[in-house]
């Protein structure tokens, strides 16, 4: 199974 | 206050073609060295990046950091009577409510004034670390749409698999599957033409050709477009022009 994953599951807010 | 002045409005008109469609509002962040902008897309997939550097602008002046509020569609229908060829103005004062625009020919002989209504836009800034990505394929941007286009016919997502042997976008659906492949080649007359492959080490990743698609909207922008990826993070897309880039960071698809 695929899933989509989403930008902030990578970079952390700012 | 802030005051940039743009010789080729079509800059500002592409640029808004490229990202309207993604992000609604966003934050014009304007400081000495530019004018830029980071917005995700409603679902927080991908993520647009935009830098005007300063020096594409001739006079650039911006005393004080600002943060301009605008409804991308607003600003887009209000560039739509800007002509191509006409020098664009932006004006605003210290905590402004609106964004003046200056649109002239030319040679000068019509002058447009337009004011824009700025909102206030709480907007999260996510940092992005500079990466140094496993792989590097900067290809024609007009080839690189034609792929994208071609297969979301067949599928609503593509897996790309750079390796010591070219990149391969391959896509797999209810009516069948396709593959392109591309080889490193060297166009020494028109280097935009050319594709070129950095690899340290091969990656595998699948993306949605919805959002891929949409990114190919900044094909107008530049030639040639980089697409930086390593496994297991964000695929870089990049337009660079002149006086700055277009980035959007597209999250994978991942096995669960």
């Amino acid at each position: 199974n695929v899933s989509q994953s989403t930008i902030e599951e990578f970079y952390k807010e700012h | 206050m802030l005051e940039a002045r743009l010789a080729q409005a079509a800059v500002l008109k592409k640029t808004l073609d490229a990202i309207k469609e993604l992000v609604t509002d966003a934050n014009f962040d304007c400081s000495d060295g530019g004018i830029s902008l980071q917005a995700m897309d409603n679902s927080h997939v991908a993520l647009v990046s935009l830098l005007l550097r300063a020096d594409g602008f001739e006079p650039y002046r911006c005393d004080r950091n600002l943060a301009l509020g605008i409804n991308l569609n607003s600003l887009s229908k209000v560039l739509r009577s800007a002509q191509n060829e006409d020098i664009i103005t932006l004006k605003a004062a210290d905590d402004p409510d609106n964004l003046s625009l200056t649109f002239e020919s030319q040679n000068q002989d019509r002058i447009s004034e337009y004011e824009m209504k700025l909102m206030d836009i709480d907007q999260e800034h996510l940092g992005i670390p500079e990466t140094a990505y496993a792989a590097v394929i900067t290809m024609p941007a007009a080839e690189f749409q034609r792929i994208c286009r071609d297969l979301s016919g067949i599928s609503e997502s593509v897996t790309i698999d750079a390796s010591k042997d070219g990149v391969k976008f391959a896509s797999a659906g209810d009516i069948g599957n396709g593959s392109v492949t591309l080889k490193q080649t060297h166009n020494p007359e028109e280097p935009a033409l050319s594709t070129s492959i950095e690899l340290s080490e091969s990656v595998t990743l699948t993306f949605s050709l919805k959002y891929l698609v949409n990114f190919t909207k900044a094909t107008p922008l530049a030639g040639a477009v980089t697409l930086q990826m390593s496994n297991d993070v964000p695929l870089l897309v990049e337009y660079k022009m002149e006086g700055g880039y277009l980035r959007y960071y597209l999250a994978p698809k991942i096995q669960d």
